[in-house]
Order: C-alpha cells, then structure tokens, then sequence
C-alpha cells in the first residue's frame, strides 16, 4: 500500500546520505544492496515508511549523526530480508 | 585571523562514530564472504 511512498522516502534518504557520506562511497550502494534484498511486502508496509520517514527527518536535522540512522535502516532491511528458499526434498526420512 | 572551515562532525559524536565503525565492518565482512 506504501510501495510509491516507501520508493521515493528511500530515494531522499540515499541522496542525503550519500552526501553525507563521500569520505566511504560504498556505503551507499551497500544500503541499496541491503533494499534490493529485502521483502516486497516490507518494502511496501506502514513500518519501512515510518522508519524511513523518522531516519529522513532525523538525518536532515542531525548531519553529524548520519551513521546512525543509516544503519537503523540497514537493521530493519536485514531483518526482513528475504528468506532463500532451501533445498529440503534431500532430506532423509527418520 | 581567518576562521577554520567547519571540520567533518562525524568522529566527534561517539553514537556516530561507533555506529560508522560497526557499519563499515559490516560492509567489509559482506564483501569477503562474496
């Protein structure tokens, strides 16, 4: 329900962070790495947009506090990253 | 006398800094296992 919300939230906070953080250019793609993985349904739920929008608010107010909120959002992608589905039907009967 | 330049603020937060610190081993740890 959030998809297009959620889309152009991350979008502003990539461009602020990655003005932020030019001294380590590969944060940036290491957090859209992280979005790229993570589940669709997350991605477009209430949850991702009010923390992408609180870590949007707070980076624009707090520059010298940028790490912290990149890695509370890297910490909500990487617990709803998507599940691997895993090659089960080699398991032997007990 | 001139006026330096505002400096980089990240290392003077110490939340910041152990957060940079934690996310760039993360991200080191990420590209070793690739």
């Amino acid at each position: 329900a959030f998809q297009a919300e959620n889309e152009q939230l991350f979008a502003d906070f990539l461009a602020c962070c990655s003005q932020l953080t030019e001294e380590h250019p590969e944060v940036v793609p290491y957090l859209t790495g992280r979005h790229q993985k993570a589940s669709p349904a997350f991605l477009g739920s209430a949850e991702f947009r009010n923390v992408l929008s609180r870590c949007l608010t707070r980076v624009q107010a707090r520059h010298h506090k940028v790490y912290v909120y990149i890695n509370e959002v890297c910490t909500v992608l990487k617990a709803n990253t998507q599940r691997r589905k895993l090659a089960i039907s080699a398991v032997p009967a007990p | 006398g001139a006026v330096p330049m505002e400096e980089e603020e990240d290392d003077d937060d110490p939340e910041n800094r152990i957060a940079k610190k934690m996310l760039l081993e993360e991200i080191k740890a990420n590209l070793s296992s690739d």
